[in-house]
Parts: C-alpha cells; sequence; structure tokens
C-alpha cells in the first residue's frame, strides 16, 4: 500500500510528524 | 535524509502558495505572479511576528511596483534579510548549508523553484514562532497530498538548522 510506510498511515505519519512538531520547544532538533 | 533530496521544487512552490492563501491576506496570493512584488510575504510574515515584523518594516517594502523588476528585487531582499534575521534574532537558529533563493529570478523571471524556497523559509518561520500552534493546526486541516509537501519542506529545513 503506497499510503503505508512502516507500519502507519499516510495520515498517521503526518499526524505524528505535526503534533511532535507542536511540542518541539524552539532551536532544539526535529 | 533521502527523501529530502527529492524535493520538487516547483510541486513545492504550488503547495506553499495554497498554504499561504490560509493567512487571509487583502491582496491576491494565487500565483507566482501575485507573489513576486514582495508585498503578500511580508504581510504574512507581520501576521506571523507583528512585534518583529512591525509597521516599520513593513514600510520599507514599497507597494504597488508594478512590473518594475528592479523595485521587486529590491523587496525581496529586504523580506530574505528579514526571514534570515528573524530566525537569528528571534527564533534562536540559524540555517545551514540551505541554498537561498535567488531574489533576482523571483523579481525578474516569476521562477516557481526560487519562490518554493522563499515560502519555504517563510513556512520555517510559522512553525517555529510563538503562535505556531495556529499555523500547524492550520496545516493539519489541509488536504493531505499539500501536508505531505509541507511535511517535507519542514524536515529539509529542519536537517539545516543550528541552534
Amino acid at each position: 500500500d503506497p499510503n503505508m510506510k512502516g507500519g502507519q498511515t499516510s495520515e498517521g505519519v503526518l499526524a505524528n510528524f505535526f503534533n511532535s512538531l507542536l511540542t518541539k520547544k524552539a532551536g532544539s532538533p526535529g | 535524509m533521502a527523501a529530502l533530496e527529492t524535493v520538487d521544487r516547483v510541486e513545492l512552490c504550488e503547495s506553499l502558495l495554497t498554504w499561504i492563501q490560509t493567512f487571509g491576506v487583502e491582496e491576491p496570493c494565487k500565483t507566482v505572479e501575485d507573489l513576486t512584488s514582495g508585498a503578500v510575504m511580508a504581510q504574512v510574515l507581520q501576521k506571523i511576528d507583528v512585534v518583529y515584523f512591525n509597521d516599520s518594516w513593513i514600510s520599507r517594502i514599497k507597494p504597488d511596483v508594478g512590473d518594475n523588476w528592479r523595485l521587486k528585487i529590491s523587496n525581496l531582499k529586504k523580506i530574505l534579510k528579514g526571514i534570515l534575521d528573524y530566525n537569528h534574532e528571534v527564533l534562536g537558529q540559524q540555517i545551514n548549508d540551505f541554498t537561498l533563493p535567488d531574489v533576482t529570478l523571483i523579481g525578474e523571471h516569476s521562477d516557481a523553484a526560487e519562490l518554493g524556497r522563499m515560502l519555504q523559509l517563510i513556512l520555517g518561520c510559522a512553525v517555529n514562532c510563538e503562535q505556531k500552534q495556529e499555523y500547524i493546526q492550520t496545516i493539519m486541516m489541509m488536504e493531505e497530498s499539500v501536508q505531505h509537501v509541507v511535511m517535507t519542506a519542514i524536515q529539509e529545513l529542519m536537517s539545516k538548522e543550528s541552534p
């Protein structure tokens, strides 16, 4: 499934990424 | 990251144009040409941080430049400097090894790939600023294909940021 990545749905990958961005502190690496 | 090598600059520009429209600036911002004067980008930066990109800063950006590419380039240079200074002075980070946008190509030839780089830097300001929550949540409401491009653009920037 092209929408799957490492067992996660494409939607899940996006949600994880943007949620981690929300909690990322300024100046800290991703 | 290997995926970052495959950033399609024109696709990036198209997706970031869609994102720029979420700021609801007064001037038209649907095409590459709409953005080459720098006026829209300046207004978006002011929405991102009105204290830093204040009225005094924005007054240096000439409105109504028409087709005068020299004035466009002059505006774009000020905006690029503003973005880089903001990263350094407010966000406390430097962007290393990122090919900076060629403002001459944007102003003179409405180059979508170079405009994409410029919008990518503005995206970096939005997702790192104090009100980043608002901007990130807006991105999360956008079409999935746009979100993917935005995510890749942010990842590329993050890989080149240093405190």
